[in-house]
């Protein structure tokens, strides 16, 4: 793996004296792979490494007895600070309705996403709602029906109205019956259907949500970054979720949102039951990532 | 411009460029750039227009394809439809129900999703839909009992195709992985052609964990084509080219929307096309 490859570049350098720009550039070369392999995107591979070579020049590699693993320290450091850097706690008031919305492409996770935050925030101590906001696609209300049933926690929806008829009129609901967080699930959709994200820009003003996060699935490739930005410049994102980070994709998505547009990573969704949810670890998704 | 005709290294690296952000990968990026030199040397390519369409050649030869067969002599003609979470799945078996009804074809849906919230009732609009036949057990009922129950179903009613759909699951998930055995284990012992087809249905937006996908799933049960989903999104989806070429497995559809026209066969040359603009 990884800090063996450097090993070897560096030990066979070992006898020239000082490590040269062209040494860093090969193991830099190694790093490349892995990123590019791990789906960071190209463009985010490519100015992570420029600002690590640099980092690395500057760091004292040649007098450690293993230079690469103190190179491999340096990319790592480097790539756990990127995604660790926005990082700052949920911010949830206790005296009032908390309302969190959930937004991303087709099938990333979000129904199933919706649940498992209710859950998380039930257990502890608050009274979530779970708003069917999806009147697209087909059987989205009966799924989300089906997992708040299977929780015991209420779902509000109506079949009969628009989506922001709904979220208003749920939102409206739960300050009445004195619920403490609203969770709202929206329909999957594509940042370049300019329809439905109008929908969406609607619907969160109309919500005014405190969390408004985006859903990516761990598996996405090079576009992901593409599509976040442009969730984030039409309903300004809070937060991402990534999902599906109990397969064995490593996750390098997650870096390129990251680093584009600069909100935190939350949570974690690592499995198909309401409490595969956990909190994001900068440090694990690193050594993920880098293989 | 250098001795290799007249692109220097700039040109090559733009190129990789765009093939790399196009989820074709390093590898397979870096394999068609050498070989794309080699074509560009041997017959004395000069201009970006040929060097170009070189590439898109290339690429296209790599994209197997055949589309799925029009006849369907044994009946019913069974197509297990399988993949990871979220990519399509259901969508597609709906689509394919409507493409097949609009033939004249009898199509029967069996819901062997028997775990996820909804999906039985998810399919169950689909194949009201496209006046599909259905079949489907309880929440939690055994995948391989529902098959075994669409199949002979199907063979009572003198139904031509029969569509499986199943649960998503990641292929790293041995257990789950070990239920599919046992759904296809089933359906051949039932019907020994069966599954006539087996449909892996990829997410165009999914990287390089696609061809982990594709080779779990193809070794644990033998894929016999995909299809490629939500390529109405900005995804190039070049995953796809990775895929038939290190599987020689074809792409027998596309996925271009969520409704259920929005199928279409798999035409390598518009394909490649979109892939590099
Ligand atoms: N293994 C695993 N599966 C997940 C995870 N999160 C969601 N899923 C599965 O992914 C699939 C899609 O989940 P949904 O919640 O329906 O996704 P969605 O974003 O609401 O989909 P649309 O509403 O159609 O856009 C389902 O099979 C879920 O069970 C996760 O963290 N791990
Ligand atoms: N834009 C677009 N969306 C699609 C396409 N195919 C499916 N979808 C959407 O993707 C989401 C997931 O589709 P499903 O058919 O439920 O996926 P699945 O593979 O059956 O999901 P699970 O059973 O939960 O694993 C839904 O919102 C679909 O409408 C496509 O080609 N384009
Ligand atoms: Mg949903
Ligand atoms: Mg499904």
């Amino acid at each position: 793996e990884l800090t063996n490859r450097f090993e070897s570049i560096f030990k066979k350098i070992r006898g020239q004296g000082k490590i040269s720009e062209e040494n860093i550039a090969e193991a830099m070369r190694d790093v490349k792979r892995a990123l590019l392999e791990a789906d960071v995107n190209y463009k985010v591979v490519k100015k992570f490494t420029a600002d690590v070579s640099a980092k690395a020049l500057g760091a004292d590699i040649l007098s450690s007895i293993t230079p690469g693993q103190q190179f491999v320290k340096v990319v790592y450091d480097e790539l756990a600070a990127l995604m660790g850097g926005n990082a700052r706690a949920i911010r949830f008031h206790t005296n009032r309705l908390n309302i969190v919305v959930l937004a991303g492409l087709q099938g990333s996770g979000k129904t199933t996403t919706c649940a498992k935050l209710a859950l998380h925030f039930r257990k502890q101590g608050h009274r979530p709602l779970l708003i069917a906001c999806d009147t697209h696609r087909v059987a989205a209300i009966d799924q989300l029906d089906t997992l708040g049933k299977s929780l015991e926690i209420p779902v509000f929806s109506d079949r009969a109205k628009s989506p922001l008829e709904i979220c208003r009129e749920g939102l409206a609901f739960a300050q009445r019956e004195g619920f403490s967080l609203a969770v709202i699930d929206t329909a999957g959709r594509l940042h370049i259907d300019a329809d439905m994200m109008a929908e969406l820009k609607a619907l969160c003003a109309a919500a005014k949500p405190d969390e408004t996060f985006f859903v990516a699935d761990a598996m996405a490739g090079q576009d992901a970054v593409n599509v976040a930005k442009e969730f984030h410049k039409e309903i300004k994102l809070s937060g991402v979720i990534l999902t599906k980070m109990d397969g064995d994709s490593r996750g390098g998505a997650a870096l390129s949102i990251l680093d584009v547009i600069g909100v935190p990573l939350q949570f974690i969704g690592v499995g198909e039951k309401p409490d595969g949810l956990e909190l994001f670890y900068p440090e694990r998704m690193a050594s993920r990532i880098l293989g | 411009s250098g001795a290799s005709g007249s692109f220097d290294d700039r040109f090559y690296d733009a190129l990789e460029d765009a093939l790399i952000l196009a989820d074709i990968g390093l590898e397979t990026s870096t394999d068609l750039i050498a070989r794309l030199k080699s074509e560009i040397a041997g017959r004395g390519i000069t201009t970006p227009a040929a060097a170009y369409a070189a590439l898109k050649t290339l690429l296209a030869g790599d994209l197997a394809v055949t589309k799925l067969p029009d006849e369907f002599p044994p009946k019913p003609w069974v197509i297990l439809v399988v993949g990871v979470n979220g990519v399509g799945k259901t969508t597609t078996i709906g689509k394919l129900a409507g493409e097949f009804g609009a033939a004249g074809k009898k199509v029967m849906l069996g819901a062997a999703d028997t775990f996820r919230a909804g999906a039985v009732e998810q399919l169950k609009i689909w194949a009201q839909r496209t006046k599909a036949d259905f079949v489907f057990q309880q929440d939690g009922a055994d995948p391989a009992s529902v098959a075994f129950d669409a199949m002979e179903a199907s063979k009572a009613r003198g139904i031509d195709v029969l569509i499986l759909d199943t649960a998503g699951r990641l292929q790293n998930k041995t257990n789950l992985m070990n239920e599919l055995s046992k759904i296809v284990r089933v359906i051949k012992r039932n019907l020994p052609q069966a599954p006539n087809e087996v449909l892996l249905v990829v997410d165009a937006t999914t990287g390089q964990n696609a061809l982990n996908q594709a080779r779990v799933f193809n070794e644990i049960i033998g894929v016999t084509g995909f299809v490629i989903t939500k390529l109405d999104g900005t995804s190039k989806g070049g995953i796809a080219v990775a895929l038939s070429k290190n599987f020689g497995i074809p792409v027998r559809k596309i996925g271009v929307g969520e409704g259920v026209d929005d199928l279409q066969n798999f035409d390598p040359v518009s394909y490649v096309d979109a892939l590099l603009g």
